[in-house]
């Protein structure tokens, strides 16, 4: 979702 | 997924692999700093504790594993393999990495994106892995020779940073999320630190010369 952008990142 | 960001992530498991190379084909750490690699494991489980409760994608989830396990294996073998710890450079390895996380846990119960545990743990991961290479390029330092591999594992380390780096000016300009200045100042720190290193390691390379970082 738009409001967690960055935790899909490692 | 963009391409800054598989590339970032290669580059990070490069690193990895470079490192678990060097140890198991010369059976020598000399060179590497056990502390960065304790203070990365801590980085692992702190920020991939979410590994069993948020699902975001099979490749997220099995490069967290490899990132946890592959760390815990080379703190493994720096302490307990027979062959392995002896030649750990324990007199020069001696920065006070303690300090590091007991202030990046501070300054994640300060600035966090909400007073949770989970998120105190993630912020105080972005904040200690911003600074975990710091005993590794002190120990560089201070090492006369630098073998290629470990200088490699440097290189793909700073090479992911600035790939991530790369991967969040492209994600500001196609979903436009500004208000993440966590991962931003922290990962701007972090990539700076490499900056001195990227310097010499391209001397060294255009020279032809051996690695050596200046005291």
């Amino acid at each position: 979702s738009s409001s967690e952008p960055v935790k899909d990142e490692l | 997924m963009n391409a800054f960001r598989f590339l970032g992530d290669m580059t990070h498991l490069f690193s990895v692999l470079v490192l678990l190379l060097k140890i198991y084909a010369t059976k020598s750490c000399s060179g590497v700093s056990r502390k960065t690699q304790e203070l990365y494991m801590v980085v692992f489980v702190a920020r991939y504790m979410d590994l069993f409760t948020d699902y975001i994608s099979l490749y997220n989830s099995v490069m967290k594993v490899v990132f946890i396990t592959s760390s815990a294996a080379i703190v493994w073998c720096m302490r307990r393999h027979p062959q392995v710890r002896r030649t750990y450079d324990r007199d020069q390895d001696t920065f006070r990495h303690v300090v590091l996380v007991a202030a990046s846990f501070v300054l994640a119960l300060i600035f966090n994106e909400r007073f949770t545990f989970r998120e105190i743990c993630w912020a105080f991961s972005i904040y200690l892995e911003a600074v975990a290479i710091l005993p590794q390029l002190v120990l560089l330092q201070r090492s006369r020779n630098v073998d290629n591999l470990t200088g490699q594992y440097v290189l793909f380390l700073g090479a992911y940073r600035a790939f991530y780096i790369l991967n969040w000016i492209y994600r500001y300009f196609t979903e436009g999320h500004t208000s993440r200045w966590i991962p931003w100042i922290a990962g701007l720190v972090q990539t700076a630190l490499y900056a001195d290193f990227f310097y010499y390691y391209f001397l060294s390379w255009k020279n032809n010369v051996k690695l050596e970082l200046p005291a």
